[in-house]
This record gives C-alpha cells, sequence and structure tokens, in this order.
C-alpha cells in the first residue's frame, strides 16, 4: 500500500 | 513513530545544534572538517526531495526543514562567516570526498528501493551519510584537535545513532513488514565508523588532556 512507500523515518 | 527514534531524532538535532552553538560561540571551527559538514548537508537536502511531495506528519516536514536549515547555516559558518572561516583547517581537511559522493552515487543507482528519482537519491543519503564522518575522522587523526568537537556533541551523536538502532529492532519486532535493509545496513556501517570516530576523539581528548597538565 501506498504509505509503505514513504519513507517516515529522518 | 516510538519513543527510541523520537529520542533518536532530538538528539541528532542536538548535536547539530550544539556543534552550532559552538562554531558560532567561539567564532572558530578550528578541528571541523567543513567536507564532514558539507557531506551533511548534501544528506539532509537529497533525502529530503519528499519535503514537498509527501506528506507524513507535522513533525516530519518541520524537522525536516530544521535539519536542513542547520546544516546548511554550520556550511555557512565555515565558508562565509568572516572570523570563522579563518579557523578552518583548510589544509588538513583534505579528505577527497569528491570520490565518496561519486561512489554513494553509483552504489544507489545499482542498490535501491525503486528506480525512481526520489528512491535513488533517497538510496543515495543514506550511503552518505554512513561516510559522511570519514573527513572528520581523517581532520582527526591528522590534527588532534578536539576544541570545538565537545564531548557533549560526540555524546548526542553516539545516543542518535544507539537509538536508531534500537528503534529498527523495536521495529523489526512490531512491524510485520519493516523491511528497511538498505537504511538498516548502512546504518550499522555508519555507526562502526561512529565508534572509531569516538575512539580516535578519546585519544585526543586523553593526549590533550595530559599536554595541558604537564
Amino acid at each position: 500500500d501506498e504509505t509503505e512507500n514513504v519513507h517516515d523515518e529522518l | 513513530m516510538n519513543i527510541f527514534r523520537f529520542a533518536g531524532d532530538m538528539t541528532h538535532l542536538i548535536s547539530i545544534l550544539i556543534l552550532l552553538l559552538k562554531i558560532y560561540a567561539t567564532k572558530s571551527c578550528a578541528g571541523i572538517s567543513l567536507k564532514t559538514q558539507e557531506l551533511y548537508a548534501l544528506v539532509f537536502l537529497t533525502r529530503y526531495l519528499d519535503l514537498f511531495t509527501d506528506y507524513v506528519s507535522l513533525y516530519n516536514s518541520v524537522m525536516k526543514i530544521v535539519f536542513i536549515a542547520s546544516s546548511l547555516a554550520i556550511v555557512w559558518c565555515m565558508r562565509r562567516h568572516p572570523l570563522v572561516r579563518r579557523s578552518y583547517d583548510k589544509d588538513l581537511d583534505t579528505f577527497r570526498h569528491q570520490y565518496v559522493v561519486l561512489a554513494c552515487f553509483v552504489l544507489a543507482l545499482v542498490l535501491h528501493e525503486r528506480f525512481t528519482f526520489q528512491e535513488v537519491f533517497w538510496a543515495f543519503s543514506i550511503y552518505l551519510e554512513a561516510v559522511a564522518i570519514l573527513p572528520q575522522l581523517v581532520l582527526l587523526q591528522r590534527s588532534g584537535n578536539v576544541d570545538n568537537l565537545t564531548g557533549q556533541y560526540v555524546l548526542f551523536l553516539g545516543a542518535y545513532r544507539g537509538l536508531y538502532i534500537i528503534n529498527w529492532i523495536y521495529r523489526y519486532f512490531t512491524e510485520d513488514h519493516f523491511a528497511r535493509w538498505i537504511a538498516c545496513v548502512s546504518g550499522l556501517i555508519q555507526t562502526a565508523l561512529y565508534a572509531d570516530f569516538f575512539y580516535y576523539y578519546y585519544l585526543s581528548r586523553i593526549k590533550q588532556d595530559t599536554i595541558m597538565r604537564l
């Protein structure tokens, strides 16, 4: 799903 | 978001602010590698290309802007500030960091999560952050000058790395699809290089303190 592809770590 | 990662982000930010304030307060950057600071700025600029395209959270966006601004502020101080730039060890900070940039970019072209413009630059920034400490490590070995590299700076830098590794372990056990191999493997290499930097830092500290006492 799309959220998996976004890098949420800085 | 977990407490380990939040604490890791905070200690990372504090380490950058400690360095910036130290340079600004003493108007000196002796012993600090401009090349390492430039690599850090490049890391943030290439990693946060998604600043305007992917919104994760207000915290995430604010921190990205703060990291970019603070790392550029250090580079600006060391390059442009009339007093600070005079104390830059130009002839000792000679690590050929352009080769490191090139190697990381080639590796990012080969090893990435998806072959898109942002993902290749994201992987590039992950690899670059791992080796960005090298010019500083070489400068420290050559100059032995730890005046501006305060103990707190090193402490918070170490805490940042340690907390991020705990964060990855925590996420691995609590999230089913957590597989950030690029970030984890590169992060472990980065932590090993930081450990080497800390080793030389404390050696230099002990040597300097001994000389002071004599």
